[in-house]
């Protein structure tokens, strides 16, 4: 995360750390104890050799040890779920539950088809590229605010089409999401309810001023999320 | 112990004519090919020298011959009732390490001057005589090798200022190169990596075998040369060494490492499917394919890095070692290897054309029974329990196992599958609109709120 900083304990119990070999590779979002929402792209196809992957649960900082580790739960993947056609999505299960505890949960989808207004400050969250920003390898959070999809269109200068399946936030300043930050939320809240309205993907630029980031939009592809869990 | 007959190479019905004044054939005597070949070999009370023989299938008649197809002025006839074994001394041009055994017909040096006659002694006087060194083969003006040198074969020139010189004859291990894994490779190498000499592919012996040149037609089990039938990393034989087996041989690689005759598909497979080059990841079974650069659940030798043009990609069904069809490792431990006859044969079943649905594709009503990475789909009346109202629905038209949208599903058809891993997956369709995710989006007034907030007390 470009910007921002970091998290305090207990706020993103949902994040996980998704591994590759023995370095974080990419974020997710824990949906279900048993499911996490991530960027299909952190894997090389729907059909990836997954002994070589994991998952972090319940930490906030990358090299914890100690009591803070204690706190960790690790899974292995047994299935990539890819998203439609176009998503961008994966939903990962994981070969057993995660427990839920203080500083692992789950967070919530939202209600399909939704929409967050215009100008409405979420977060992003992740142990990625900081760009010097500070605290390196720890769980980072920057606030940025929602960008309509036309307004996002055009300050993309049309490049890339910004249709319903996507949305966008930030391009205030050069903050937010950046390498190794893909796969992760963006999270809005209402009272005290937090939503996962938005998952970050590969390859649309890294935290620049006048460029906002670019999402998936979660509540477009909610239904296909749910036919995969009752599935 | 060594086989008389792995001095020779063999042609297929095959006769040779000669003239008479210079050549000696002798009378067809009744015995085995193996004898045959003995005699041959021994030359013992034989007027001439024996460079070939003449065998006949039918009646089992030998006849040994002074001449080879290489003579002057023999002539090759189809004869369907003689197979022709030649002596590969007399036949080869290239050497297997130094050459000391090249009998061959080179007489030009590598700079391109003429061999000065072994019997003579001008322009160069030397020691080299052919009665001097009778087992060296010292004839006429041939490349030899009478001093065992470790350059090959050469001979004293006619250039009186170039008092010898070797002949750059080929290694026979360079004189063709191989392309992939050598499955193609039809050239003379018939020495293992280490040296040993290959076994006949049409012998038993030392090591019996199932690669029999009649059983494999096109693999090009010729005499003893280095081939690889059956998708090994690199052309191999049978060694005539009884404790080993087989080996591989070292033959040099193509700069170009494409296969060239292989002719690519992807929706569909020709022949056997080695140019198969789709992205089907599944068994006709469901069954997902393991990746080819896995170990697990099945161990293998198909690692990806060694058979580069084969493209193991991901878990695609591939064919790297001319099996029937495309196959793969499975993701079931119990079913290591499976055919992925679920690919249809070019030509036979046209491939499917391009199709689309309209909307969100709930009025599909197709034929399409596949999965986007190709599972068969499965009847939507095994899934009754897990969706009764909708799949009661379809039973109603009587739905099959073709892909649908009962549930108004807004990314397309989908269907269930028989697969563990993938119970369902959206199908092998596209949208005929080119935008589908530009679907209406709700006006700002009905505008849906994202939050459920829960009710407590």
């Amino acid at each position: 995360i470009v910007g921002g900083g970091p998290v305090r304990i207990k706020e993103g119990s949902w994040m996980v750390s998704i591994q590759r070999g023995s370095t974080h590779w990419c974020g997710g979002s824990l949906v279900r104890e048993e499911w996490v929402l991530t960027d299909r792209q952190c894997f090389s196809s729907c059909v990836p050799d997954l002994s070589e992957y994991r998952v972090w649960l319940g930490i906030s900082h990358l090299n914890e040890s100690g009591e803070n580790d204690f706190h960790r739960q690790e899974r292995r993947i047994s299935h990539v779920i890819c998203g439609p056609e176009g998503s961008s999505l994966a939903l990962l299960r994981l070969t057993q539950p995660a427990l839920p505890r203080e500083r692992v949960r789950i967070i919530q989808l939202p209600v399909a088809d939704c929409r967050i207004q215009e100008d409405t400050i979420c977060s992003v969250y992740g142990w990625g590229e900081t760009k010097g920003t500070g605290h390196e390898g720890t769980l980072k959070r920057v606030h940025l605010p929602i960008v309509s999809n036309e307004r996002c269109q055009q300050l993309h200068n049309r490049a890339i089409p910004i249709n319903s399946s996507k949305l966008c936030a930030g391009g205030k300043r050069d903050e937010g999401v950046c390498e190794k930050d893909y796969g992760g939320p963006l999270v809005c809240q209402e009272s005290n309810s937090k939503v996962i309205v938005g998952v970050s993907i590969n390859g649309r630029g890294c935290a620049r001023q006048n460029r906002p980031a670019i999402f998936m939009n979660v509540a477009f592809y909610t239904g296909w999320i749910h036919k995969v869990f009752k599935n | 112990k060594r086989h008389a007959l792995q001095d020779y190479q063999k042609t297929d019905a095959v006769s040779l004519v000669a003239p008479p004044d210079a050549s000696y054939m002798s009378k067809g005597r009744k015995m085995s090919v193996g004898k045959c070949a003995r005699r041959c070999s021994r030359n013992r009370k034989l007027q001439f020298t024996c460079r070939a023989f003449s065998f006949n299938q039918k009646t089992a008649k030998c006849h040994l011959l002074s001449y080879d197809s290489l003579t002057v002025g023999v002539r090759i006839e189809n004869d369907s009732n003689f197979d022709l074994y030649e002596k590969k001394d007399f036949m080869r041009e290239c050497i297997i390490g130094n050459g000391l055994n090249y009998k061959g017909k080179r007489s030009v040096t590598k700079s391109g001057v003429q061999c000065q006659l072994w019997n003579s002694k001008t322009p160069h006087e030397h020691n080299f005589l052919p009665q001097r060194h009778k087992h060296r083969d010292l004839r006429e003006n041939l490349c030899r090798n009478p001093d065992n040198t470790t350059t090959g074969p050469w001979c004293f020139t006619t250039d009186p200022k170039i008092r010898h010189q070797d002949c750059s004859i080929p290694q026979c291990s360079e004189v063709e190169c191989m392309t992939c894994n050598g499955e193609s490779y039809r050239g003379p190498m018939d020495h293992t990596e280490s040296g040993r000499e290959c076994q006949r592919w049409d012998l038993e012996e030392p090591h019996k075998h199932l690669f029999h040149p009649k059983r494999y037609p096109d693999k090009g089990l010729k005499d003893n040369y280095c081939r690889n039938p059956d998708g090994r990393q690199r052309p191999w034989c049978f060694t005539t060494d009884p404790s080993t087996p087989w080996e591989y041989c070292n033959i040099k690689q193509c700069d170009s490492d494409n296969s060239g005759d292989v002719d690519n598909t992807t929706t569909c497979f020709r022949g056997r499917g080695e140019g198969y080059r789709g992205t089907v990841g599944v068994t006709p079974e469901g069954v997902t394919c393991q990746r080819w650069d896995a170990q697990f659940p099945h161990r293998h030798s198909y690692a990806p890095q060694n058979y580069r043009c084969k493209d193991l990609r991901e878990n695609y069904c591939r064919n790297p070692d001319g099996r029937q069809f495309p196959w793969c490792f499975t993701t079931d431990p119990n079913v290591p290897v499976a055919f992925c006859t679920n690919i249809p044969r070019c030509g036979v079943t046209p491939p499917e054309p391009e199709e689309c649905y309209t909307g969100i594709g709930d009025t599909y009503n197709g034929k399409r029974a596949k999965t986007r990475s190709g599972i068969p789909c499965a009847p939507w009346k095994d899934h009754r329990e897990s969706n009764e109202r909708y799949v009661d629905l379809l039973m109603a038209e009587q739905a099959g196992n073709f892909c649908r949208n009962p549930d108004k599903d807004k990314h397309g058809p989908w269907c269930y599958t028989n697969s563990s891993s993938i119970p369902w997956d959206y199908c092998a369709l596209k949208s005929c609109e080119p935008s589908h995710n530009n679907l209406p989006q709700k006006d700002e007034s009905t505008r849906t709120s994202c939050f459920v907030h829960k009710q407590v007390r």
